[in-house]
């Protein structure tokens, strides 16, 4: 499904040069379970975003099923997105002015679902992520973790074949983290691929493969016995 | 130094009331070391942000230092916030558009400390986090867990004798979570008070005493053996 190749990310400030991905190899098959952990400031969520076509990598092949995403347009890569990504944010990236109903319904105003049939569907994942009674709260009436279960919901609304979690459950307590991560291995079973960042071991050991990342490199990638 | 009696927080939504606080009873003595922790939408953050002074109760009685809170201005309550309590978000809120040693130094232009100073205090606690590289970056420019550590370090840098911290280790490492909980202990020891919102059990051990919420209400309040 994915292959890259040599990636890497930089930011320039001012004279200095930041590696957040330095040269990173790694093949995701379609149906992987992965974790990807590694210490704060490692490069995680570069990896994610350079995984989700958020951001383009400095230099390095990337291959979403077989299509080198340098060649593609940023309306391209939208659509890629769209139709193929669900991506739950670290810091959940919820639209302030929408209540949480409307922010799980926006991948579907995206594809062109009607408004009837986007109500239909964001409701009953509203209810899944345990939040039917909070659909018309925006999301400074949500705490955090509430905000955050908003975010999973949005990236499940759409079934996308590819889900890709940065600390999905950070700000959960232990049966909603539970609860959440159910979610994310039921998905995997019925053969979506999915990708989650933690800091967890509980998470992680319930995962196929575990990738870890120092300092913008994987330094180990092993399958969980 | 807190007592909280019959103290309630509600929010309305239409026709419906939310109450985040259900008649909450709480003393906390100088040199307490708390743990605060219950389900996601518990009333944590509301509880945080009332014993802060950042948001009024709906009704009940806060005597901070014996002195009843709803007697006291916008400005007193301010001063207060400014003089006594170091606060760390659940979602950072960290200036976006200043540097991270720049918010670090905010609580100090409130005091009045002159520009050379702040910077001469601030660098030090940047780099007891672990981000002495990092103190011009932006918010943006900056990984989830780093932005969570300047938070904490904004929090610590006026010496405050009482700290609040609302789920200050969720978006680090374990590593990266033991050295931010080392420093709040050696804190506790030099007779600060500290109250931390967490859901992890190990951060809870470490403290004097864990109090429960469930649904806006203390279920249990006991001391660590
Ligand atoms: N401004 C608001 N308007 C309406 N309801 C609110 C508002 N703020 C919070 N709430 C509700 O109050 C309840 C308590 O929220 P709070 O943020 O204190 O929970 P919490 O225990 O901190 O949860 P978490 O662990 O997820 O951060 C939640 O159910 C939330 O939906
Ligand atoms: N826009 C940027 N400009 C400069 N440096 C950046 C920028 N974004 C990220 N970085 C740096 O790149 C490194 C990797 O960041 P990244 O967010 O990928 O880390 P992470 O592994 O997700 O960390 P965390 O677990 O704390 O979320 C960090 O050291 C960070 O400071
Ligand atoms: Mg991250
Ligand atoms: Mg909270």
């Amino acid at each position: 499904m994915i292959k890259l190749q040599n990636i890497s990310k930089n930011y320039r400030m001012g004279e200095v040069e930041i590696c957040a991905l330095c040269g990173v190899d790694l093949d995701v098959a379609s149906g992987d379970l992965i974790a990807i952990m590694g210490p704060s400031g490692s490069g995680k969520s570069t990896l994610m975003n350079v995984l989700g076509c958020l951001d383009r990598p400095t230099s390095g092949r990337y291959l979403f099923e077989d299509r080198e995403i340098s060649a593609m347009s940023d309306d391209e890569l939208a659509h890629v997105r769209n139709a193929k990504i669900g991506f739950v944010f670290q810091s959940f990236n919820l639209l302030p002015r929408f209540t949480a109903l409307k922010n799980v319904e926006m991948p579907l105003v995206y594809s062109g679902v009607s408004s009837q049939a986007r109500t239909e569907r964001a409701v009953p994942v509203m209810e899944k992520v345990g939040l039917g009674d909070r659909m018309y709260h925006k999301p400074t009436e949500l705490s955090g973790g509430q905000q955050q279960r908003v975010a999973i919901a949005r990236a499940l609304v759409n079934n996308p074949p590819l889900l890709l979690a940065d600390e999905p459950t950070g700000n959960l307590d232990s049966r909603s983290g539970a609860e959440i991560l159910n979610i994310l291995v039921n998905l995997h079973q019925q053969g979506v691929t999915i990708i989650i960042v933690t800091h967890d071991p509980n998470i992680a050991a319930r995962c196929k493969r575990i990738i870890t990342l120092k300092d913008g490199g994987i330094i180990s990638n092993e399958t969980v016995p």
